[in-house]
């Protein structure tokens, strides 16, 4: 079980302090603001009213057996950017930091935070993709080169098999696996005789570079 | 090429117009503060100083040939309900909404979006999983009850292989990737005498509830 400490209680630092909390940690949050602590107390170990940015408030309840404190304040960049300085002053030994704009992450990233989260880019980033490519379900970066990706199978696979549609030669990816969407059961490594079926999606590992390209007409 | 229109240059907004952009994609944007339309005019189709909640304005740029239209106004749940409610009544085909929780989330639902979006909430259950579990690197759920998940190679596996470690009945999980940290390789399917190296990471398929309780001692 590890301890973390949630600094800021907006959307992202409420959310994070509950599932954190969730999954079994020791979670404490702090915020300034009355009302939402008192949100999210019932749901957490522990939540205080108080500036974060009193240094005397950060000592009283950050220790070394803190495994993480989430600074969770992005609208305001001196604020975010003073907290990350006195958790290291503190010696606190892991720091994530939530940034406002790539601006904001570049300081935090100077001052030693070892990670920032950017939500709205992330999931804008997500969207975007899944927008664009229709049959997209899902896409998994695995290393810069390679992804998995989750497809919807294309009308023109159903009923044939994967040895006659030869995929690994036409687009360069292999079907990792079939999923049956209405049994929801997934087949991994199906052999070359599997036949597509109806409702049913691809899981397949490719180039990353390539499959906002595929055509499957 | 898809047709996009972005209502809403906060954070999420500004960063979906440009991402859609980036992807090809033909995207206008509105929003009522002039700042945020000048910082994003550049790099997107065409962006739109109006105030959404004038139903001439989004008549005037939105007809049947825009794919999707997003919502991307969230703090305010009385506009964005409204601005949801006059594209229904345009006959909008596809339109996603950004929420600010749960209940925001209800309201859009029952008016008829089509997919709601909350960054704040996803991240949080994203970073939390990460937090909690060290050695996890990505989690993808393929199907309420799988996952694919990317895992560390714990310290105990490096010499040893994928047979003599007998993973499928130890831990119920298959490992369908072996991937080299240094050279930025996968070994898709491994056979059964693949030795784990150090710096390797592993993709496991495995049951979505097991993988938070695996003990590689
Ligand atoms: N000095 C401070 N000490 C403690 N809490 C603070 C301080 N300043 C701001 N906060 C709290 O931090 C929380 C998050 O702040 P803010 O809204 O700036 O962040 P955000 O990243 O934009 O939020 P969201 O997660 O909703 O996107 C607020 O609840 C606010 O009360
Ligand atoms: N009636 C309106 N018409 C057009 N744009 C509007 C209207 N009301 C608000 N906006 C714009 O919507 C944008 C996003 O609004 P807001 O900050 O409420 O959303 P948010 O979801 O909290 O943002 P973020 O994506 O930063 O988390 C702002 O740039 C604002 O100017």
């Amino acid at each position: 079980m590890k301890q973390f400490v949630v600094i800021g209680l907006g959307r992202f630092g409420s959310n994070l302090a509950v599932a954190l909390s969730k999954l079994g940690n020791q979670v404490l949050a702090i915020d300034i603001d009355r009302k939402k602590v008192e949100a999210v107390k019932d749901y957490i170990t522990e939540a205080v009213i108080a500036d974060a940015l009193d240094m005397r408030t950060l000592k009283e309840f950050i220790d070394n057996k803190v495994d993480t404190v989430i600074v969770a304040i992005a609208s305001d960049v001196g604020t975010s950017t003073l907290v990350v300085l006195y958790l290291k002053d503190l010696g606190v030994k892991h720091i994530v930091g939530k940034v406002r704009n790539e601006d904001h992450a570049k300081i935090l990233t100077a001052l030693g935070v070892n990670e920032v989260i950017y939500p709205e880019s992330d999931i804008a980033a997500r969207l975007a993709e899944n927008l664009t490519i229709s049959n997209l379900i899902a896409h998994i970066p695995l290393a810069p080169e390679y992804s998995i990706v989750e497809i919807i199978t294309p009308e023109t696979f159903v009923g044939k098999t994967l040895r006659e549609l030869d995929l690994r030669k036409k687009f360069g990816f292999s079907v990792i696996g079939i999923k049956d969407v209405l049994l929801d059961k997934i087949d991994i490594n199906p052999s070359p005789d599997t036949i597509f079926m109806p409702d049913s999606v691809m899981l397949i590992l490719c180039k990353t570079e390539e499959f906002p390209h595929f055509k499957f007409e």
